[in-house]
């Protein structure tokens, strides 16, 4: 199983849909600061189903979806797209592909989709589980959490190890 | 569970133990204990950090290179026992001197067949071991924007024998 | 003591708003505020910051170089009330791009009349604004030694009209 | 009033003694990781009253002392020197220097010294009240404290404006 591709569309500071397609090996993302690469990071642990705000450094959920500018106005919602591919053994279905999608809307509900339908995130938990993907927290590191990763208090590092048991 | 964990942190102990030597040096000394035994589930972590030469202390007196660098030798042995098929590092080099940063990419080498990796990182040296390189850009103030996708010639060549993007 | 620091708060918070200009462009905006006036010392204070045509958010949603950029904004905001003989600044630039440094640097150079400046760094440009440089490293594992002082050409000249150091 | 001089021994990875003297504008101080930059930076908080071994990165004030090495002992104390220039008008006294020495004992124990006399901590603050250095929290930005310093909990940038103040 490999990731194959993210789209965004009014998550964070990417207002217009956004395409990024993923390969082999090492993908470099880069920028100035505040260009939105820590954005990208943040679309990709919230599709999996992230729950805290906090943990994207937002106050409340809706805070993903695009503000707006002086140029631009807010939008209702933000909408991210991931999609593996060659699942078929790695999560035991028939598609080669699984495309995961979280809508989230101003009032804060969420909608979880798995191949264009509606779905609650218990489905997309226990599709993933034990496969490193989805709430393992370790496999995405955020900027400036390596005081978390070596904090020697349980809490801190709850979340890694049980991902990984 | 609770064997599961105890099993699962005894690999990554091991795990640990040989990537910090890697990291640091084979003079270098690392471990993993568990602050309660008896209640592994529930229990705080320590990490042993001792750096060549060095006198084992609190890793609080390490330099943030140090600590940065003992985060990847344990991150890294996380990845070793239970491998993702991707990992996102958000400037996980920014506290690196270049000599570390070297160390971190060859580190790096040994995963790369296993898992995808998604690294944000202003350093000249990172970039240049990426395949791929997307920019991001805000040339509308508030709005980003990917902007072209760089793939080394080496990378365009295997893309294609695997078949793999379009 | 609490009209003395209301005082300082209302400067510091005159100077910020401007600095943060400075540093981001005449199109942001920036404010302090106390969060419970009828108590200023023993208030939380809140930093309000809006880049330049970003609209305002709480700064947790600005990206780590920007947060960087707003600390050097309110650090030169308070030098600027409460001069100090010299300042010590570590690794202040470490998650700051190429163009945020050389800004970071413009507005040092209006400070450098008052205060001396210690700035510890792995950053070529930062190095190359400093008169003097320190070298530190471990020859022997674990014992650190200067190595080295190297003054700019300019720096000595400078050093020797006004008979300071040997 | 400028800073002419920072002497150390054995204070944390400065074994031997190390002489640095200073500059009027920019001194840069480079070098590997964990070669000992930050422990300077430590030193001149340290030598200037920083009663919190937390904010040195140890558990107890001896953490500061050279603990040794594969090849060489620890030591029994540390000691920081501290040089002022140019002091007369500034801090109201007769000598154009003013030298502030500290030291720790493995018991914990510090001991000051203004130009060599034995003295207080509270002579130290008093001496150089008001003139930013000292207690100036704000003056000595460690490394990653950027956090702390945006934080708007009081207590933590209530040292940084009461010293201001
Ligand atoms: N809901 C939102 N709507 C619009 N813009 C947003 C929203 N949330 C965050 N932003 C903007 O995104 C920017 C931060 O982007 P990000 O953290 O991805 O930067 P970065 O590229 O990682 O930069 P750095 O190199 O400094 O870490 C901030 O300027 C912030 O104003
Ligand atoms: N009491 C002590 N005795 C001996 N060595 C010590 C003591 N306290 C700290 N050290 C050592 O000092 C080193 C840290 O130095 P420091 O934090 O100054 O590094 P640095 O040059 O700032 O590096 P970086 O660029 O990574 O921030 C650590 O390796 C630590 O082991
Ligand atoms: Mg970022
Ligand atoms: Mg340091």
């Amino acid at each position: 199983m490999y990731l194959k591709s993210l789209t965004l569309l009014g998550f964070k500071s990417f207002a217009d849909k956004t395409h990024f397609e993923f390969h082999t090996g090492v993908t470099g993302i880069v920028g100035p600061n505040g260009c939105g690469k820590s954005n990208v990071v943040d679309a990709i642990r919230w599709v999996l189903g992230e729950t805290s705000a906090k943990a994207l450094r937002g106050e409340e959920m809706a805070d993903v979806i695009f503000n707006g500018t002086d140029k631009r106005k807010p939008v209702g919602l933000a909408e991210v797209t991931l999609t593996m591919a060659d699942c078929e053994q790695s999560l035991g279905v028939d598609y080669n592909e699984v495309a995961i999608t979280r809508r989230v809307f101003r009032d804060g509900r969420s909608e979880y989709r798995m191949n264009n339908t509606l779905c609650r995130l218990k489905d997309i938990h226990e599709l993933f589980a034990g496969t490193g993907v989805g709430r393992a927290a370790y496999s995405i590191m955020a900027q400036g959490q390596i005081d978390m990763l070596l904090s020697s208090k349980p809490e801190d590092r709850r979340s890694v190890f049980e991902e990984a048991a | 569970t609770k064997a599961m964990f105890s099993d699962t942190f005894a690999q990554v102990k091991h795990h640990f133990q040989h990537n910090f030597r890697e990291l640091f040096g084979a003079q270098a000394k690392a471990d993993l204990m568990l602050i309660d035994e008896g209640d592994p589930l529930e229990s705080g972590i320590e990490i042993i950090a001792k750096p060549p030469g060095k006198k084992l202390q609190t890793i609080s007196l390490l330099s943030g290179g140090e600590r940065s660098m003992t985060a990847v030798a344990l991150l890294f042995s996380i990845y070793m026992v239970k491998p993702s098929p991707f990992c996102v590092l958000d400037e996980l080099d920014a506290p690196l001197d270049e000599s570390n940063i070297s160390r971190f990419l060859k580190m790096l080498d040994k995963f790369i067949n296993n898992s995808q990796f998604i690294i944000v990182t202003h350093n000249k040296r990172t970039m240049s071991r990426a395949d791929v390189i997307y920019g991001v850009t805000m040339q509308e103030f508030g709005v980003s924007k990917p902007v072209g996708v760089r793939m080394t010639a080496e990378a365009t060549s295997i893309e294609r024998q695997r078949g793999i993007g379009k």
